[in-house]
């Protein structure tokens, strides 16, 4: 531990957890086809269970986030190194009669950070930003207001993440996340790094991104601080975790910043280990070929 | 149309060429409107689960084919010291290392909200290294690092806006080298890293845990008719438990390698209750079927 010289214990295990999506209206009892929110249920399978409905479009009753975490605690917490944690803690917006406002997104962003903080912190330091297990945040579609619409920074809502990731974000990576909502946590120092990519800049999802091409686009901007980035961490001997909320895949990136992207990947195959994603909720994986990325952008109408 | 263009050249026909572009057009619009119809309740996760299949998983199942009785027919080859068979040239084929360099893999995760049943996955890594050798890190700085890149974001940005017009911008894109989001391409002397040798930091196992929600709820329940409190039932009744680890099939592997998930998809292409196994898994052991 470089902040203090105490000696940790490498496990070599970590947590890749994410799309709680605690929805604080969850009732017990109510409808699930009125989102748990409200009515009573008119059949038996209409019913809104304590621990909350498999394939119901129901959110996560905040109990089954908090006994989650709880079992985490219990169970892995002194068997991990970090947690990887790729976002959306809030409910989707599919209640009219309760529509979400951002104070509401910030607020429970601010719970949820906060219960990982109390799990994983160093309890025995006095230094919030001292922690038994690392834990590495990155930001949901959901997470941020409008949904999907995001924008490069400083905002209100970098700002405003920055605040409540605070504890998380190394202190020199301050002005840069203020800009592109991204950082890195050197997990074991000077030789793993977990990166937190906000990919909701190359999300097509996102009414600011048209392309990655353009050099005042947030993709643009993104993709330029990961160069530098993987280029300083390979100039170190370190290696490299990609995470983020939304999966690199065609299906959800702009088309040139899905190439860039997957290009940046392969050619800093020398020290990426892997990538780890949320957002589609389904335990699967997907191949992707990076030596095409570079034949198609090579290709004399790729910026066109 | 530039869309168009680029997903045909990169998928190389036509018909694949309409079911990305289906993607790139209406992907917001349907999800949208699916959002609003169904909250975050699953649609069409089958269909999707198809589409990765012929989209991704068969192709690469394909070329391995091709690969294996390459080598396969080299090696018999090397072993007769004659042709097996008369037949036309065969297209020379990578060996499966050098085919698997060009693959990343994107590990997309099962979530704690119950679309299926919650989960999460713990990832195991190699450290045999780390262990062997001492620490010899002296922690360096990022303070000048993240200084200097400041710095050099804002002249990349600067020298674009110098640019009069449009047409100049273009122009200079176009000709790639002052376009610092491409990466130049790897250095030949640097050697492949964890994800395609094993060495320090490559992936050696995952467990994937879920907690089965349709049994948790009902002993829940049970347990408030045996007048257990609220918080009694809970406790007892909540737990997350294994639903199935790296080493099981159609995994079976005790490395992670980029290679491994290669094979790992032929086998899902070729072996239907394997394919019907890894669907069960996608869902999170939940029943999932598309209405």
């Amino acid at each position: 531990n470089t902040s203090d010289g105490s000696k940790k214990t490498i496990h070599g295990r970590f947590l890749h957890i994410t799309d709680i999506h605690p929805d604080a209206f969850y009732k017990e009892g109510t409808s699930i086809d009125n989102v748990c929110h409200s009515n009573k249920p008119d059949r038996k399978k209409d019913f809104a269970p304590y621990f909350g409905a498999p394939k119901s479009g129901c959110d996560s009753p905040m109990e089954l986030m908090e006994y989650t975490l709880k079992w985490v605690a219990d169970n892995l917490k002194n068997k991990i190194d970090f947690v990887i944690w790729t976002g959306d803690n809030i409910r989707h917006d599919n209640d009219r009669y309760h529509p979400r406002n951002e104070f509401q997104i910030f607020d429970m962003n601010e719970l949820v950070s906060g219960k990982f903080h109390d799990i994983f912190k160093n309890q025995n330091s006095k230094n919030p930003r001292d922690f038994d297990v690392h834990v590495i945040p990155s930001l949901g579609n959901n997470d941020v207001f409008p949904h999907n619409l995001f924008s490069l920074g400083p905002t209100l809502q970098t700002r405003e993440f920055f605040k409540i990731w605070n504890t998380y974000i190394p202190e020199e990576q301050q002005h840069i996340f203020n800009k592109v909502a991204s950082f890195f946590v050197e997990v074991i120092p000077g030789k793993l790094a977990v990166l937190s990519i906000n990919t909701l800049y190359l999300y097509k999802a996102n009414p600011l991104v048209d392309n990655c091409n353009s050099p005042k686009t947030p993709g643009y901007q993104l993709l330029l601080w990961l160069g530098y980035v993987l280029e300083e961490l390979r100039a170190r001997g370190m290696k490299v975790i990609l995470s983020g909320h939304v999966p690199p895949i065609p299906k959800n990136y702009e088309n040139s910043c899905y190439h860039k992207y997957n290009l940046w990947t392969y050619e800093y195959r020398d020290i990426i280990i892997t990538g780890l994603y949320g957002h589609m909720n389904m335990d699967h994986f997907i191949p992707l070929n990076g030596k095409k990325s570079r034949n198609i952008i090579d290709s004399t109408d790729f910026i066109a | 149309l530039a869309n168009e263009q680029i997903s045909a050249s990169y998928f190389g026909n036509k018909e694949t060429m309409e079911d990305i572009d289906n993607d790139s057009i209406l992907g917001h619009a349907i999800e949208a409107s699916e959002l609003r119809s169904y909250g975050a309740r699953p649609v069409n996760k089958e269909q999707y689960m198809r589409k990765i299949k012929r989209l991704y998983y068969q192709k690469i199942s394909d070329r391995l084919d091709d690969i294996l009785k390459v080598n396969d027919f080299t090696s018999e080859k090397n072993k007769t010291g004659k042709k097996k068979k008369k037949g036309g040239k065969k297209k020379k084929q990578p060996s499966l290392d050098k085919f698997a360099e060009r693959y990343n893999i994107v590990n997309i995760a099962g979530s704690v909200i119950p679309t299926f049943n919650p989960s999460f996955r713990v990832w195991e890594y190699n450290t045999t290294e780390l262990r062997e050798t001492q620490p010899s890190f002296k922690a360096k700085s990022w303070n000048h690092f993240f200084k200097t890149l400041q710095v050099k974001l804002e002249e990349d940005l600067k020298k674009f806006e110098s640019f009069q017009n449009s047409k100049d911008l273009y122009n200079a894109l176009a000709r790639k080298k002052v376009d610092k989001s491409i990466p130049e391409p790897k250095p030949s002397n640097l050697p492949l890293g964890p994800a395609h040798v094993s060495q320090l930091f490559s992936l050696t196992k995952f467990v994937q845990y879920y907690a089965d929600l349709e049994v948790i709820n009902k002993n829940y329940y049970d347990l408030l008719d045996n007048n257990s409190s609220e918080k009694e039932a809970a406790e007892k009744s909540f737990l997350y438990e294994v639903e199935y680890t790296s080493t099981d099939e159609p995994y079976h592997v005790d490395t992670l390698l980029v290679k491994d998930y290669l094979n790992i998809i032929r086998e899902l292409v070729k072996d239907n209750d394997l394919w019907k196994s890894f669907k069960k898994r996608a869902f999170i052991s939940s029943g999932y079927e598309d209405d």
